[in-house]
């Protein structure tokens, strides 16, 4: 099973 | 003062409806070096990211940066409104609460206004990292449309795999499985046919149909799309708008629970 990451997982608010 | 014009509504009928699907409204970021937007859709799952530079501009004036928040579905009907071989222009004074857009006939016998009112969004700026990516694959833009629309039939997922031989496309569900594998073309008459793969290492991800199928939208303003990808990190498509910049899709991989 996969679950749907965020993309705030990965980009950082600036 | 802002003034931006373009020689065809159609460039920014395409550009809206490469993007309404995922955004309700979005800021347009306006600076001397053209025009901007960024913003993650409502489940902050994606990112789009739309650069327009001020000299694919038929005409370009931004006397100081301006940040216009637009709710997307007002601005399509105003588009609606547009022929695809007008001329539009965007005018906004500095500090407006109101952004006029005019169409005009080829022949100027045909000249229309709107004027429509800006919002305030809370915009927050992602920092995007620089990256490495394992695979880099250009394919014909329709052919990914085509993909994604016939794989989303099976499954919520595909997953991507990208080796040197080719990349792998594969839909498991109900009804069963679906594998589409695109080699890497020899030698092609027209650049816009071709595959072409660039890989470092070879990566396997998996991503909603959905979302890619959003991001398919843009299909009308480019031949070729760019798939960048890399273990662990959200896939870039990107669609390049002739002479005038580029829509960047930005989606996270689903990941093993």
């Amino acid at each position: 099973k996969t679950k749907q990451a965020g993309i705030l997982n990965f980009f950082s608010k600036k | 003062m802002f003034e931006a014009r373009l020689g065809q509504a159609t460039i920014l009928k395409k550009i809206l409806d490469a993007i309404k699907d995922l955004l309700n409204e979005a800021t347009f970021d306006c600076s001397d070096s053209g025009i901007q937007l960024q913003a993650m859709d409502n489940s902050h799952v994606s990112l789009v990211s739309l650069t327009l530079r001020s000299d694919g501009f038929d005409k370009f004036r931004c006397d100081r940066n301006l940040s216009m928040g637009m709710n997307l579905g007002s601005m399509a009907k105003i588009l609606k409104c547009a022929n695809n071989e007008d001329n539009v222009t965007m005018k906004a004074q500095d500090n407006a609460d109101t952004v006029t857009i005019m169409f005009e006939s080829a022949n100027q016998e045909k000249v229309s206004d709107y004027e429509m009112k800006l919002m305030n969004l809370d915009q927050e700026h992602l920092g995007i990292p620089e990256t490495d990516f394992s695979c880099v694959v250009r394919m014909p833009a329709m052919e990914f449309a085509r993909i994604c629309r016939d794989l989303a039939q099976f499954s919520e997922s595909v997953v991507i795999c990208c080796t040197k031989e080719g990349v792998k496309f594969s839909a498991s569900g109900d009804v069963g499985t679906a594998n589409i594998k695109l080699a890497q073309t020899g030698s092609v008459d027209k650049e816009e046919e071709a595959v072409i793969i660039e890989m470092q290492e070879p990566v396997t991800l998996t991503f909603a149909c959905r979302y890619l199928n959003a991001f398919t939208k843009a299909t009308p303003l480019s031949t070729q799309v760019q798939l960048s990808m890399c273990a662990d990190v959200p896939l870039v498509v990107e669609y390049a708008i002739k002479d005038l910049g580029h829509i960047r899709y930005y989606l996270a991989p689903k990941i093993e629970d």
